[in-house]
């Protein structure tokens, strides 16, 4: 995160390979399902033995003695509809939700958050020297209006994508913290209304940034644990 | 320190079984799978030994998967440990210790029983001791050339076999990250540590971990795109090193290699994204500043280290690449498209697809539907028994639960319950868009957060 601060953000997780090193984000939407992106990765099939979630701690790489650190093997992961560069991940057992590990809701379907809602990001990626890198750093975006946007960037925008403002600051998600949440405070609740995804620059000051638009997949995540 | 698992060839999950079955197996005994094989070692009979993880429970064998009469099944109680000599098709030094069935000369001619006097007689008279057995090549008198044989060719004595030496049977292509022979011993003839083992050496590379990199029994591997194939070493005070593995002729030709995209991990990715996504140049990977390491093009034909190119030469997550950052070593660079990978569509459906009854039944990663009268391998909660009106006709995608999506099946691959199906919505096909109505937000408990560090003060 660039342009951000350390911050606690108990449904954000970490996503780590099978050296154990964080390369993506994700979000703890029920005890033994996260939410993440496409993007991270390398097909909808891929063998996840040794990949884990991680939770329950600030620290990127905490050290041996974190008392609420959780890690979680990943066994399965479900591709999401076409357009959405989403994807599920099944965790191996359900997280222990306590003082640093929540569950994030889901808005309703096909709901669209307002223009100018304050929304938060959080993840362990790239903070290009603006924060602590070892721990979870967060910031605060706010919602740009979809036609805004679409003329921003001269209509190209999807419906399946959010958008939030540029900030003069430089302010935004970067590499390591794609499939992270976009978390918007509403009604004393947090709601998971964005995924990060890559975009070719991280934290311009002259364009919006994109996200997925969740509450557009919300009948599709709940397919898929139901199922 | 050496293990005598290190003679031994696993198959996970696999039983051995004699056909008709052997009405004097011998029975199980309790032990470690170490202390099973020391056993086996020492049985001038046993050739294998089952070994059941749960109760520990080891029983010897007198046979192998060469054998006849004899048959592998899937078995998840157990696991088949072979005396490897009895399955290599190749020889460690001399080949004296060989005791495959190649029963052929290197020029063809059929080898003489060793039980067999005519048409040579001859003094190597089979014993358990020394494997001499039905016509099979063998090293009897340590001949350098390796196993041979008597022939069944009157005017030809004895040939050799001409099996290759291990190190020469199965060569190894760019870096060996795709060698599986089974050379066993580093360079200077130590012998390898096996990889499901952790000592003498504790290491990360568990083979339940790494499905992917082959790490079986103790053979030389290259899990970590390191130059050459190496092992853990079974002397305690080297804990790795290389094998000497010959190396093929042939360079492989590139497969799928993409320019504008990257496909899977991007290890074919051969495009010119230079520049990280926080905007920070690549280090060129002939460079050893800002950054050290051992990724020299030189060493690497295969993987196309030019320039300071994102490049994915060790089989990460995604192309990456050295910064020229100090404080950045290393950053992925997701920002490079991912190529398509779903099937290309045939039909296309209208709305949400609730009404179509075409006849499209494989899901967009090209796996088969299965049946929706059918129970296996997944128990629908939608079949034409629940909703009779919506023609869920054999296997074909269809839209039963109004699906905003587009029409799905159940997939006959047990681990995706339920996909979308290689089918597009038609062009022009009026859904509402969500931007047109926006509801009022309703939640339940999730989403609280019981202290924010912001009221503290950061």
């Amino acid at each position: 995160i660039v342009g951000g601060q350390p911050g606690n953000s108990p449904w954000t997780v970490s996503i780590r390979n099978r050296a154990g090193v964080h390369f993506c984000g994700g979000s703890l939407v029920q005890e033994q399902w996260v939410i993440s992106t496409r993007q991270c990765f390398s097909s909808c099939d891929a063998d996840l033995t040794g990949y884990k979630v991680q939770l329950g701690t600030l620290f990127k790489d905490p050290g041996p003695g974190d008392p609420d650190q959780q890690t979680i093997p990943i066994v399965r992961i479900v591709c999401g509809p076409s357009e959405s560069q989403l994807v599920m991940l099944k965790l191996s057992r359900p997280a222990v939700l306590n003082r640093r590990v929540a569950l994030i809701c889901l808005p309703p379907e096909r709901y669209v958050v307002p223009a100018n809602t304050v929304c938060e990001i959080a993840g362990w990626g790239e903070t290009r020297g603006t924060g602590e890198s070892s721990v979870l750093n967060v910031a605060q975006l706010p919602v740009l209006a979809h036609g805004e946007c679409n003329a921003a960037l001269r209509g190209r925008l999807k419906e399946s994508e959010l958008c939030t403002a540029p900030l003069r600051a430089g302010v935004g998600a970067c590499e390591g913290d794609y499939g992270g949440p976009l978390a918007c405070l509403t009604a004393d609740c947090w709601v998971l209304e964005g995924v990060i995804t890559p975009s070719r620059v991280c934290a311009r000051i002259d364009q919006p940034a994109l996200f997925i638009r969740v509450s557009l997949y919300v009948d599709w995540i709940h397919k898929v644990m139901k199922m | 320190h050496r293990s005598p698992l290190n003679d031994f060839q696993r198959l996970r999950a696999t039983e051995l079984l004699a056909v008709p079955a052997d009405p004097v197996a011998p029975l199980p005994e309790r032990g470690s799978a170490g202390q099973c094989a020391q056993r086996c070692a020492a049985s001038l009979t046993c050739r294998a030994f089952h070994y059941n993880r749960q109760s520990q429970l080891c029983q010897l064998l007198p046979w192998t998967q060469h054998s006849p009469h004899v048959q592998l099944q899937k078995n998840i109680h157990y696991d088949l440990y072979q005396k490897k000599d009895y399955l290599r098709d190749c020889i460690v030094a001399d080949g004296s210790s060989y005791r495959g069935t190649r029963a052929t000369t290197e020029k063809g001619l059929r080898c003489q029983r060793w039980q067999a006097t005519t048409p040579h007689d001859h003094r190597f008279r089979p014993s358990p001791r020394n494997g001499l057995e039905e016509n099979y090549c063998r090293n009897p008198d340590q001949d350098k050339r390796g196993p041979w044989c008597y022939t069944v060719d009157p005017n030809i004595r004895h040939q050799s076999c001409g099996i290759k030496k291990c190190e020469d049977a199965v060569c190894m292509t760019c870096n060996g990250e795709e060698y599986r022979g089974t050379v066993d011993h580093t360079e200077s003839g130590t012998e390898c540590q096996r990889w499901d083992l952790q000592h003498p050496h504790k290491h990360p590379y568990h083979p339940d971990k790494y499905p992917d990199k082959g790490l079986d029994d103790n053979y030389c591997r290259n899990p970590d795109s390191s130059e050459r194939p190496w092992c853990y070493t079974t002397d305690p005070s080297r804990e790795r090193e290389y094998c000497r593995i010959r190396i093929c002729k042939k360079r492989p030709r590139p497969l799928n290699v993409t320019t504008s995209c990257f496909r899977g991990k991007g290890e074919s990715y051969r495009g010119r994204v230079n520049v990280t996504v926080s905007g920070i140049p690549c280090q060129r990977w002939d460079a050893q500043t800002p950054h050290q390491h051992h990724f020299v093009p030189e060493k690497y034909p295969c993987k196309d280290l030019q320039e300071n190119y994102c490049r994915n030469p060790d089989g990460s997550e995604a192309p990456w690449c050295f910064t020229a950052h100090r404080a950045i070593r290393i950053a992925f660079c997701f920002h490079i498209r991912r190529c398509p990978d779903e099937l290309s569509t045939q039909e296309c459906y209208h709305g949400h697809g609730e009404s179509y009854h075409g006849h499209v039944s494989k899901t967009r990663q090209g796996i088969t539907c299965q049946p929706w009268a059918a129970q296996a391998p997944h128990v629908p909660q939608i079949s034409p028994v629940t909703h009779p009106e919506a023609h869920l006709e054999e296997n074909y995608c269809r839209n039963p639960d109004n699906d905003s999506h587009g029409p799905w099946c159940y997939t006959m691959d047990p681990r995706t319950p339920f996909d979308y199906c290689a089918i597009k919505p038609c062009s022009g096909s009026a859904v509402p868009s969500v931007l047109e109505n926006a509801d009022v937000m309703a939640f339940e408990q999730c989403g609280r957060r019981d202290e924010r560090l912001q009221q503290k003060g950061r």
